[in-house]
């Protein structure tokens, strides 16, 4: 299955709804420092499932919920989805009936976090395999963070063979 | 298990060898278990030798030759078991104009021979411009991120300018 | 050994307040001794707002906005005791070209009213058309550096170019 | 006083004697990856003292020494002198009677270093508090090595703390 659409609402710099289209090839993204270039990577992260608050820069997960401008009050909520094209039925059974699969994660500020798949409530762990199965996931070596591509050439040798496991 | 992973590895070392040489211009690279005969217990070790070289510790090699190889490999994974997305947040900030270019001609070749969409976030205009759509992120409104698609033709100054 | 840390702190501060407000063209900055009133035991937090956003955790600013923030403190501390010599070591990689351009100007500002003497290692044409003098370093033979006075005029392509 | 010139020989793959004049203001240093420009800055923290191994990015200290190519040999010893402009006679007394100071550093391999001042043999302590008197040293913040620069920012706070002692 392809990523065809990320949308974010209140999710970090993103208090307005934004939506992100994946075409085909190289999409870039381009934008001065502190815009929200690497806000957005940690968007796809989190709906796949991200439970450290440490990876997406925060100290608790409600970090990632809009905390306000010198212009506008904080947020109490977040929601991020994202669109696979399923088409081809590529997708695991359990999600294998729809030409579309929209996966939505939403955060209430001091409640947690809920998992949506085609608006049927789920848990994060069938979110999880649901993107294992396509060989992606928040820790997938497919999403290198900013500052991050060589700490695969400087991990310990143990860590790298978990890192091949992920290709097997 | 043992097996899936001892197939993963050939692959991902057949293809790290290939990519490494054509990132580099040369040299050689390969990967090894160590520690153990047995592929689940055992070590990944990473051999890599810039061309004209000689083969030493990786922690010898210098920042964009350290993002090279990596890229190699995590590029190695991608054609061992492809995944659907791949995000590459300024993996070129460490590299000379002619490395860039380099990467930029893989990835456009890795697009060729797969499904897998990427997004690439940069501030090279050497990798803007072998982008096939830009998206620019703005925050006219201080701490609010806005997304907007970018005409290709038009300039990327706008977006790179302060604000 | 006290009274001195609060003196150097209190220096630091008030340069850092400058210096980060001058390089984010707004917003504000400042140093808290935490944990212990006593200088020699406490630690030393930094409290950062980048303009129009809210005082949040240094974690979650941007990585060129944490390039910026650490430039600024730096040069506090130059300008505080300076040192004969400051090496940065591709500091503009991860900086759009906006903020390349603030932090050449802070830089040629403290050349002006300190003896300290800069090498500044960058791949930024930005960069490299603000310096005194430039120096490449090549391999024409592979592995082996050799250091190279370049005539300001001369192109800078040939250092950057692939070997 | 003024550092002036940075002198290697032997160090890393400077295998050739290299000089680098260091006048007043800003010297960029360019050229490709790889091609040795950190290995510059090593040489600086090397010769000031530095007694990690690691934070040259090596395993043992002989990993400073030449250690050939295709097409060169390895080499058993490397020199880095560094000439430091005292006609204004700042430095401590002890090395304050002449115009020039001149420090160098020279590796034997599995041997171990020897440190010599105007050519007189002298102690790593002895360097290392020749620098310290100048506010600089191998692990000064004045020296920001590659990708180091968002450090102190990232640092513990007990860790930013010695920093600021460094400035006092
Ligand atoms: N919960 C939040 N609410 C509001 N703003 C936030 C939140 N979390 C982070 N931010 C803001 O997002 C900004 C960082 O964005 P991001 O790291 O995506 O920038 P970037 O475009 O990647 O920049 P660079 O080019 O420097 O890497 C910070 O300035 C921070 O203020
Ligand atoms: N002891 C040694 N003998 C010979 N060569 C060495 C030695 N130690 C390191 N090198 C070589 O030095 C090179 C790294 O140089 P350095 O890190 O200075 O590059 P750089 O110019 O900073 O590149 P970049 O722009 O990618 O950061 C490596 O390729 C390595 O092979
Ligand atoms: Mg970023
Ligand atoms: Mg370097």
């Amino acid at each position: 299955s392809n990523f065809s659409r990320l949308r974010l609402h209140g999710f970090k710099s993103f208090v307005e709804k934004s939506d992100l289209d994946i075409g085909p090839g190289l999409t870039g993204i381009v934008g001065p420092n502190g815009c929200g270039k690497s806000n957005l990577v940690e968007a796809l992260s989190w709906v796949m499932g991200e439970t450290s608050a440490k990876r997406l820069r925060g100290n608790g997960m409600d970090d990632v919920i809009f905390n306000g401008t010198t212009g506008r009050p904080a947020r109490n909520s977040a929601e991020v989805s994202v669109v696979l094209d399923n088409s081809e039925r590529t997708a695991p059974a359990l999600f294998n009936n729809t030409d579309e699969i929209e996966v939505v994660r939403r955060i209430q500020r001091d409640v947690g976090s809920n998992y949506y798949v085609n608006g049927k409530s789920v848990r994060a762990r069938d979110v999880q395999m649901l993107f294992a199965d396509m060989a992606i996931g928040a820790h997938s070596a497919a999403i290198v963070s900013q500052g991050r591509i060589a700490a695969i050439i400087n991990a310990k040798p143990a860590e790298r063979r978990q890192v091949l496991e992920e290709s097997a | 298990a043992r097996e899936r992973l001892q197939q993963a590895f050939d692959s991902v070392n057949a293809h790290f060898q290939v990519l490494f040489t054509r990132l580099f211009g040369g040299g050689s690279a390969h990967l090894a278990f160590v520690d153990s005969t047995d592929p689940l217990e055992a070590s990944l070790e990473i051999f890599a030798q810039p061309p004209g070289k000689s083969l030493q510790s990786l922690s010898l090699l210098s920042g964009g030759e350290k993002t090279l190889a990596s890229t190699a490999l995590i590029f190695a994974m991608f054609l061992t078991n492809p995944a659907p997305i791949c995000v590459l947040d300024e993996i070129d900030a460490p590299l000379d104009d002619a490395n860039v270019d380099r990467v930029c001609t893989m990835l456009e070749e890795i697009v060729k021979i797969s499904k897998t969409r990427f997004l690439v976030i940069t501030h090279h205009r050497l990798t803007m411009a072998r982008m096939d759509r830009l998206y620019g992120v703005t925050m006219s409104e201080r701490g609010v991120s806005q997304l907007v698609s970018v005409d290709l033709q038009g300039k990327f100054d706008f977006l790179e300018a302060a604000e």
